[in-house]
């Protein structure tokens, strides 16, 4: 279960304060996962003062409407990150971009498909390109494979829907990412390209570790 | 029974917070950071086991306009029931009440009645109106709130609310279940050329991909 409880002193109406949490959530927490399980109880209240001495934000397009959009969302992604972070098991964050989707909500649901991804090779420390190919592909948005383009980290995986030549050095080099990333605790990013269109999204997950099935199989009901 | 605010930060460590780049400051006091905010979280003996703070409250000293998002999943939990029926009648709301231990989910009428008689109890101690209080549950599913030790933590809860860094810390922690770190941040930036805040404070680790609406 994911809980947040969401505070500002902005002052906003209520019809364009109900839409702004809406998207920010869309755009954060709805773009997290760790087991694909989705709780009884997720919730995310959002309440708003209107204490700062702001004149009221009545419109979701004005200056102040589109500020105050970017700070929620700030607030929530930098909330939502550090539940993928902490996941059950997790040695790392795993941060999936999307881009030359035809929309922001395709480029969203793709992201989302690879992170949701048992990138068990992420653990193993793989850099699997297939996986995460086959993740997008999975995804319900249709997209060219031949348009097809994954970066782990700096590292070209997959260009033009070809798998670049990978020489025993690229593999190391790729391996050591991550291996880094899940000594530090640090982030692993994966960039995807699918297509020339404007949509851009982003996902949050984390790998699969043998801890997750033990934490798991201890909590019981 | 329940220990004040102050133990809570040295139960777990705060999350590392990757905030995106923007015209916004990070600063500290999560939910209490933004005027006419308070917070609190005590252990109210709530947990199955050990004693990290398990109950927290946030308040507002004004009406708040309120919004929500939750579960798609139709086997919902009594407090997102019970919020979404508020959210309905309600624009505003002056307080979020959380347990963590117990998730208040498939308990069926007892569930809901429990949940009714700690909304009624705590309105009463903030003097508030019951349908001003949201309720969020966290914890094991199937299983009912210990209701008495609940309602016995609220005078020391409410007695305990205060808009410090250290209220708002001690509620991250209090919502918390396997998480291994609170999640808890707060910004200001320059709106219309107010300078707003806004913060938060969230938990999860597992049973984690929201679909919320």
């Amino acid at each position: 279960t994911m809980l947040g409880v969401i505070t500002t002193d902005a002052r906003v109406t209520s019809d364009v304060w109900r839409k702004m949490v809406q998207v920010a959530v869309n755009r954060s927490f709805n773009q997290i996962t760790v087991d694909g399980d989705t709780s009884t109880n997720d919730t995310v209240i959002a309440l708003a003062s209107g204490l700062s001495g702001l004149d009221c934000i009545s419109s979701l397009d004005s200056d102040e409407g589109i500020k105050l959009q970017a700070c929620l969302d700030a607030v929530m992604q930098g909330l939502a990150k550090s539940i993928a972070w902490d996941g059950e098991g997790a040695t790392c964050l795993v941060e999936v971009s999307v881009s030359g989707a035809n929309s922001e909500a395709e480029a969203a649901k793709v992201a989302r498909s690879v992170a949701s991804s048992s990138l068990a090779a992420i653990y193993g420390r793989d850099p699997n390109w297939g996986r995460i190919a086959a993740a997008a592909g999975y995804s319900g948005v249709s997209f060219h494979q031949d348009l097809l383009r994954v970066e782990l980290g700096d590292i070209l995986l997959m260009d033009g829907g070809e798998p670049q030549s990978f020489d025993r050095r690229g593999r190391d080099a790729a391996s050591s990412y991550l291996r880094k990333a899940g000594e530090s605790h640090d982030t692993v990013r994966i960039q995807i390209s699918v297509g020339n269109g404007p949509g851009r999204g982003q996902a949050w997950g984390c790998d699969l570790s043998y801890d997750y099935v033990k934490i798991n199989a201890e909590y019981t009901t | 029974v329940s220990t004040t605010e102050n133990h809570a930060s040295s139960h777990i460590p705060a999350a590392p917070i990757f905030l995106p780049e923007g015209p916004w400051n990070q600063i500290p006091g999560g939910v209490a950071a933004a005027e006419g905010f308070k917070a609190t979280g005590i252990y109210g003996g709530l947990r199955a086991k050990g004693e990290k703070p398990d109950l927290a409250l946030v308040t507002c000293d004004v009406d708040a306009v309120s919004a929500g998002s939750f579960t798609t999943n139709v086997v919902a939990a009594a407090p997102v029931l019970y919020c979404k029926r508020i959210l309905d009648i309600s624009n505003t709301a002056r307080a979020v009440l959380t347990n963590a231990g117990q998730a208040n989910a498939a308990t069926g009428k007892e569930g809901y009645q429990d949940m009714i008689e700690c909304v009624e109890s705590l309105a009463k101690l903030l003097k508030m109106k019951p349908e001003e209080i949201l309720v969020e549950s966290t914890g094991v599913i199937g299983q009912r709130i210990k209701k008495g030790a609940l309602l016995k933590s609220l005078p020391t809860l409410v007695n305990s609310l205060s808009s410090s860094v250290e209220g708002a810390d001690s509620a991250a922690v209090a919502i918390t279940t396997t998480d291994l770190v609170s999640k808890s941040v707060a910004i200001e930036s320059l709106v219309g050329g107010t300078k707003v805040r806004v913060g938060g404070m969230a938990k999860g680790s597992g049973m984690i991909h929201p679909n919320m609406a």
